[in-house]
């Protein structure tokens, strides 16, 4: 934000290269033909950048006032980790759209790109007071948000046990009755329960020693 | 089952392809296939019975058991120098809930590697490879836990003896949390501010002996113990260490980067960023094993949710599989996604990290505070997430994802101690920030 500030935005790092770029005045998505991840991620930057700008005036603007650098910091800290936040899921976005186009796999390109829709329209659900507050996003392109969103659950529901059988965890590593390979979970857990130390009696020592007797005062 | 099998026909892709795209290309995916295939075969490397029925002591025996075992046979299963082949075959054998090791490979190795000297790396990193030592890495202490400006355990040069002396002056200095520290190790990369005539030179890393290498006893001068038990991850002996005056060689300082002479004359690292390298290569490998752990809750989930049946949508149908509704396809599937995009951002950030590591080499270091910052946030965000997730997929489960016999109270416990571990969140987050407010 410093050197945003004062000119200087060819300095900055690559990570945070769009914090001195120029933003479209609102967002684009539903509002161009094939505009797709690109407005997302457009969208992702804008209110990173405008969420760091905006924790960077308030801790400025204190220090102006004459706070002291570390009353000022603290101060502005929640919104200070809220451009933080905002900063590392736009990273998460690019490097999952980095990673789609890389894939010459047609199917597999295909059910990574349903994901990663499904992503972008869930992250900025979750996100969308930032882009509603400066009018960046109107409540009908999020309204189609949330339709996208609701598109991309049913989209992904034949894939969604493959999705994660991808994974190749084996019984053993997974540990788990529930998430069996086989499926074979209701006869499983049934024998699991069998297993529990509290089933090598029928009559635990807790009864003899101090339930009994209770009862039998 | 029916139900699962239907699943798996309408898949649009083949996964072992999708497979490969996980775990960064096909030779590796199949590679892990293998190992597994192997594995099978080899009844002493399997869980004698269901580790949530064991009592903590048992669980540790149990690890330590087939720790042994691995460690005779680990070359016919995997190439030992491969890190991807060995992380695999750590999690089916030993599994989430840590072992007698655990920080010997991922902290004690790394250190020694990036901070000990050429001759230093002779005389211990040989045999930690060997595994005739055990280590781990003690920074954290218990009452400031991972602050490294206000650490309060100190190494004073003594020039006489050409030794550090190394001391905890009260009960707030004692490293505390240290994995493997307690009760397995038996030496530790200790972090302690350095004072060399009355000056403090700031933290620094000591290679130190904790324990008898014969009979295992501490040494004099030496208090170490185990902390208790955890939320999770009770295989793992976090431990405590005190050191009343404690007396090691002036060459126990790891001298890679920094050095003391004889006389005390300090010399000081190239460059101040250089410390930020093993932080950076900690964070960048936690983003896909929090994504590992993130898909083992949700294969969990999701194909329990495809075998329960449980109410109708069409009063006129049968009960079908939990996944049709919606509310559970909201609940799952937007963190499958998340699951991935951490995989592929971890995969990433790995590569930008062994990049960088390159470009210090030649004395290039701009990038290491972009990505410093970086995996600062990343590590507090995927953690986070990971654990929303976890929650998530335990509750899709109903009742039973309350049972140990879903496992994703084990899993949901040891992934949301990344939260804290390597840099609670919150600081996490104001480190990014105070990176993003000078940018």
């Amino acid at each position: 934000a410093a050197l945003v500030k004062s000119g200087k935005a060819s300095q900055l790092g690559p990570l945070v290269a769009y914090l001195g770029a120029r933003s479209e005045p609102t967002s684009l998505i539903d509002r161009v033909p094939n505009g797709g991840i690109t407005e997302y991620i457009k969208t992702f930057q804008h209110i990173a950048k405008r969420q760091t700008l905006k924790a960077a005036n308030k801790f400025f603007g204190l220090m102006e006032n004459g706070e002291k650098r570390e009353i000022a910091w603290n101060k502005s800290s929640v919104e200070l980790n809220r451009a933080s936040r905002l900063h590392t899921r736009l990273f998460i976005v690019e490097a999952f759209a980095r990673r789609v186009n890389e894939i010459g796999d047609i199917t597999i390109k295909e059910a990574l790109s349903d994901l990663l829709h499904l992503h972008v329209n869930y992250e900025l659900l979750d996100v969308a007071t930032y882009a509603l507050e400066d009018g960046f996003m109107s409540s009908t392109q999020l309204d189609y948000v949330r339709d996208q969103l609701y598109f991309y659950l049913q989209k992904i529901r034949p894939n969604a046990v493959s999705l994660l059988d991808s994974w190749e965890f084996s019984d053993r590593e997974l540990r788990s009755v529930l998430g069996r390979r086989d499926g074979h979970v209701y006869e499983n857990l049934f024998k699991w329960a069998k297993e529990s130390p509290l089933n090598k009696t029928d009559v635990l020592p807790s009864v003899d020693t101090y339930l009994k007797p209770m009862m039998e005062k | 089952n029916p139900d699962l099998t239907a699943e798996r026909l309408t898949a649009t892709f083949d996964t072992h392809a999708m497979a490969a795209q996980i775990y960064g290309g096909e030779m590796r995916a199949r590679r892990r296939r293998e190992i597994t295939a192997k594995l099978a075969e080899i009844p002493e490397l399997h869980d004698s019975m269901p580790l949530p029925y064991m009592t903590r002591e048992e669980k540790i025996m149990e690890s330590a058991r087939k720790l042994t075992v691995l460690t005779q046979r680990m070359s016919e299963i995997i190439d030992p120098t491969d890190a991807g082949e060995l992380y695999h075959l750590n999690n089916e054998v030993l599994g989430i809930e840590g072992n007698p090791m655990a920080l010997h490979g991922v902290m004690f190795i790394p250190a020694l590697n990036a901070q000990a000297s050429d001759e230093q790396q002779a005389k211990w990193l040989i045999r930690a490879l060997r595994r005739e030592i055990i280590g781990t890495y003690a920074q954290t202490e218990m009452g400031h836990g991972t602050n490294l400006q206000n650490l309060e355990t100190t190494a004073t040069y003594d020039i006489g003896t050409q030794e550090f002396v190394l001391h905890t002056p009260k009960i707030t200095a004692l490293k505390w949390w240290p994995g493997n520290l307690g009760k397995s190790s038996n030496y530790a990369v200790v972090v302690a501010h350095m004072y060399i005539k009355g000056k403090n030179f700031g933290p620094h890393t000591f290679m130190v002996p904790l324990r008898d290498e014969k009979t295992h006893k501490p040494l004099p001068g030496i208090t170490i113990g185990d902390i208790g038990p955890k939320m999770a991850y009770n295989i793992v002996d976090n431990g405590f260490l005190g050191f009343n005056n404690y007396r090691i060689p002036r060459t126990n300082l790891l001298m890679r980067h920094t050095k003391v002479e004889a006389d005390g004359t300090y010399i000081k690292p190239p460059h101040a960023k250089i410390n930020y390298s093993a932080m950076v290569h900690v964070r960048s490998y936690m983003l896909t094993g929090q994504a590992i752990m993130l898909s083992y809750a949700l294969n969990i989930a999701t194909r329990y949710s495809a075998v329960r049946r449980q109410g109708q949508i069409d009063k006129n149908e049968p009960e079908v599989k939990v996944l049709e509704y919606q509310t559970q396809q909201h609940r799952l599937f937007p963190f499958i996604a998340r699951a991935y995009a951490f995989q592929f951002a971890g995969a990433e950030t790995v590569k930008l990290y062994e990049r960088v590591l390159k470009e210090m080499k030649s004395g290039n270091v701009s990038l290491m505070a972009d990505l410093h910052a970086l995996t600062s946030g990343l590590k507090s965000v995927v953690t986070h997430q990971t654990g929303e997730g976890i929650e998530q997929a335990r509750m899709a489960c109903g009742g039973h994802g309350y049972s140990m016999a879903s496992y994703i109270s084990e899993i949901y416990g040891v992934a949301i101690g990344g939260c804290t571990y390597e840099g609670e969140n919150m600081v996490m987050l104001l480190q990014l920030a105070r990176y993003l407010v000078k940018s």
